[in-house]
């Protein structure tokens, strides 16, 4: 509890900071491998936002997001958790500092791989957005509640590989209704690109408004 | 440290119960929708192990993991962690005394979905079996290195689909090597039944000891 109360002063002083500077953020949360990066890196490509796109990657080990993030064109900090199974506001004001984005811009926060944790730490984001894979089953949403409960945003991923799979949609959408109906919702694909341009131009009415 | 102090506690107390009854215990630990419970599912119908086999579900919410288990035919126990994101030893001391496995029995404990938190709490199995699939992506195991440095075994799943997939068998096998080079690895699918008999046998070998 002293943990969380500390996290959201933290988080207030973040979301004081993107705001004053009208910089829109993203939290985007998901199970390890759901395609988060993915998709980034085709938002980055694709420059549909047309925006300029920042981003820090929450990762335990290693700097192989912030490397693709890199390659596909946009300025990244990498920061490594080690244990800890969550981003907290903390490790992105210490990420913010070294990212320095300019005002008007969109920060996108890719976070640990984890669809439990990161819902409980406010990182002072404009937008929380859960991202399930169909790979994952359909049932994921009723499992883990949290995740549906605390999103403003549900993405659908890896849907050009439905037809190799028992991934009923209906089923899942059926079970985000059942959470939080009003829910907004896009079924897409980070490697085909199908669906990306109607989740990249929500995400940039979104920013226009923090602007 | 005073929460995995008391779950150390209770964790030898279970570790206790289990080896005095020759049961051998299992803490299955992946990511969400990695097919943990398929390939309980497929253990339990194929009954290569020839052993009675029980398990302990946990999840966040819901009974489902639960009643596709009975519906595969073994004695199962669902624990809903609630915004919990393990099993912890007291759960699954709870747990046991409502499944009662019988001595020289296997109990299969699933963890929730979630490749950081379960690693570092004992429940007091004999053995963490981590569980990766192959459309996660290869660079698994080296972005989430504690999974693979407190596993006993690895299971590579759903290898059925690596045609459809940018999984590399190779890098992913490497990159587990680098991190614990006599790590035991089967490769699998739960789905098809590829790999499943000889991943049977290791567990069968190591049951056999346990008793
Ligand atoms: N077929 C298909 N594969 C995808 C899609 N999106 C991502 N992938 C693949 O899924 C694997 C995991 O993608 P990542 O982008 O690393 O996933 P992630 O959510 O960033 O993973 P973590 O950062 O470790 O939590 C990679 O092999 C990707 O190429 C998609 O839409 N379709
Ligand atoms: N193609 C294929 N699909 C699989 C395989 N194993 C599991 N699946 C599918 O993957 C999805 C998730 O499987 P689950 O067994 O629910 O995964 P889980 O690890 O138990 O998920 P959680 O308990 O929520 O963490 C389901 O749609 C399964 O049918 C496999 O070997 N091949
Ligand atoms: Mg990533
Ligand atoms: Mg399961
Ligand atoms: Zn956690
Ligand atoms: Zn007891």
């Amino acid at each position: 509890k002293a943990i969380l109360g500390r996290n959201d002063h933290q988080a207030a002083h973040n979301r004081e900071h993107f705001q004053s500077e009208g910089i829109f953020a993203c939290n985007w949360i998901s199970a390890p491998g759901s395609g988060k990066t993915r998709l980034l890196e085709a938002l980055i490509e694709e420059n549909w936002l047309r925006l300029p796109l920042y981003v820090l990657e929450g990762d335990q080990a290693t700097q192989n997001d912030a490397d693709r993030i890199k390659k596909a064109g946009a300025p990244v900090v990498q920061i490594n958790t080690g244990s800890a199974c969550h981003l907290d506001a903390q490790m992105v004001h210490l990420g913010l500092h070294k990212l320095n984005p300019t005002p008007n811009s969109v920060v996108m926060i890719e976070n640990v791989g984890n669809m439990v944790c990161p819902t409980a730490f406010d990182l002072g984001e404009a937008v929380k957005i859960a991202l399930v894979s169909a790979t994952e089953g359909d049932d994921k949403p009723a499992k883990y509640p949290d995740l549906i409960l605390t999103a403003d945003l549900l993405v659908i991923n890896k849907i050009d590989l439905i037809p190799y799979l028992d991934f009923d949609l209906d089923a899942c959408l059926a079970s985000v209704r059942k959470l939080k109906p009003n829910l907004p919702v896009f079924a897409v694909s980070a490697k085909t690109g199908e669906g990306l341009e109607a989740l990249a131009n929500w995400l940039q009415k979104e920013a226009i408004q923090a602007q």
